[in-house]
């Protein structure tokens, strides 16, 4: 965790917490009905729903959490995944 | 603008949609509004119609919850996730959440329902999240103002994908391929067109003016085609005053001038007889409107800015009327030249505009151009 953060070692982990869980809900294939989807592509670690995370939203692609990325996370939302469910 | 894999889609036209679970935040009649517009934001761009029912399952199915609300897509209060909705299909397909836990708004103190209603009507449509930061489909949320909301290019390339581009008028000629233009046919989209009488018959909603009309059915805006009177009641012939249908007798009465007609369907039931057989005061020359309650079993009869109640069950005009259609309609505006009763409300045609009013308010509802009955 630490190596994609860039903050203070507290708030570093409530944003990997909060970055996590947006991961979780908005970057990972699911089953159940379709609530909202596009084509996912392979296995995802972390850095790499962090790349995907980082291409759908027209950041710098750095695997990292840095503050922009941070920013897109803490945004209200729809709650319909950006990949494949 | 994205698709779900699959591109589900709806397979007809018109979709029913149902309010089942309200928000304290606004008032019902606010939450109705900001729904009937963020749905009204799609069916601009593609040939779909929206009907809304108050009871048993639809299409779309909407609903304010808290948390865990069975669906396996939890709401995590406050901010963060404010809504989600499912692609089209039966059963959830379609339905759409909205976190009761937010601050739901008609404005921007709180997130405006509008703005997400109409990103949310979007995937119960068939649309994915769009990478396009100006599309309404992007997933993060962005203040829309719903009054002169249209809808982006990139939403309007996404929906058209799936659905087609919405036409001006079905039935409308498209050169060069189009019938020839009949000139006894008045342009079929005129904003200003009126009615003359409007009436049910049977399962079909029928509109006149002058010597034509159209028909159709109550819940669907495909397959509305004109015709002339006198292909279908060649004793009419043309500008039909008033109209209206006890559909428990399955009997039609069709008024002109001093004269009425009383069809079984499209059968004439005899020669014309005059409206004074109804009790009318022998100054009455001609009907404007006439519109049958149901529940009530009366019929009412506007003659310029009055109006008469006619009881079916006596047969007979009722004491104290004529009164002023004003102070009885309010909310209704300008002479009445069609009424017809669809779904317990009452549904006043006055010129361009069609009035819905609520007879339990006792209030207008709602106020749509009279063209958009005919598809436009």
């Amino acid at each position: 965790a630490p190596s994609l953060l860039a903050a203070s070692p507290r708030t570093s982990r409530n944003n990997y917490r909060l970055a996590q869980a947006y991961l979780d809900k908005y970057y990972t294939k699911k089953g159940g009905p379709q609530i909202g989807e596009m084509v996912a592509r392979g296995g995802n670690s972390t850095v790499k729903k962090i790349k995907e995370l980082q291409e759908f939203f027209g950041l710098r692609v750095t695997g990292k959490l840095d503050r922009a990325t941070m920013d897109v996370i803490k945004r209200p939302r729809c709650g319909v995944p950006d990949v494949a469910n | 603008y994205r698709l779900f894999p699959g591109e589900p889609k709806w397979k007809k036209n018109t979709l029913t949609y149902r309010i089942s679970k309200y928000t304290p935040s606004m008032t019902p009649a606010e939450v109705d509004r900001a729904m009937e517009m963020a749905l009204r934001a799609w069916s601009s761009a593609v040939p779909l119609n929206f009907v809304r029912v108050n009871a048993g399952e639809a299409d779309i199915m909407i609903s304010f919850e808290t948390g865990d609300h069975g669906d396996s897509y939890p709401f995590d209060g406050p901010r963060g996730t404010l809504a989600h909705a499912f692609a089209p299909g039966e059963g959830l397909g379609g339905d759409t959440h909205f976190d009761n836990a937010e601050k739901w708004t008609m404005g921007t103190n709180g997130f405006n329902l509008f703005t997400v209603a109409a990103h949310e009507f979007g995937h119960a449509l068939g649309l994915a999240h769009s990478t396009d930061p100006s599309a309404l489909m992007y997933p993060t949320y962005k203040y829309q103002n719903p009054y002169g909301f249209r809808l982006p290019k990139d939403d309007v390339k996404g929906i058209q994908a799936l659905y087609g581009p919405r036409r001006a008028f079905p039935g409308k000629p498209t050169a060069p391929h189009g019938p020839p233009h009949n000139p006894s046919i008045p342009d079929l989209c005129d904003s200003n067109l009126s009615f003359d009488a409007v009436t049910m018959l049977g399962k079909e909603l029928l509109l006149f003016r002058d010597r034509i009309f159209w028909r159709r059915q109550v819940h669907l805006m495909s397959g509305i085609r004109p015709s002339t009177i006198t292909s279908s009641f060649p004793q009419l012939m043309s500008n039909v005053d008033a109209a209206y249908e006890v559909a428990e007798r399955g009997t039609a009465y069709f008024f002109k001038g001093p004269h009425y007609w009383i069809t079984r369907g499209f059968q004439m039931q005899g020669p014309p007889r005059t409206i004074y057989d109804f009790g009318f005061p022998r100054y009455v020359q001609r009907i404007d409107a006439a519109v049958y309650l149901k529940d009530a079993q009366k019929t009412l009869f506007f003659v310029g800015d009055e109006y008469y109640s006619y009881d079916e069950r006596k047969r007979k005009m009722e004491k104290d009327y004529p009164k002023s259609t004003e102070e009885e309609f309010s909310g209704v505006n300008g002479q009445i030249d069609a009424a017809v009763e669809l779904n317990g409300y009452i549904y006043f045609f006055s010129g361009p505009k069609a009035y819905k009013y609520d007879t339990e308010k006792e209030d207008v509802v709602s106020v749509l151009k009279s063209s958009s009955w005919i598809g436009c």
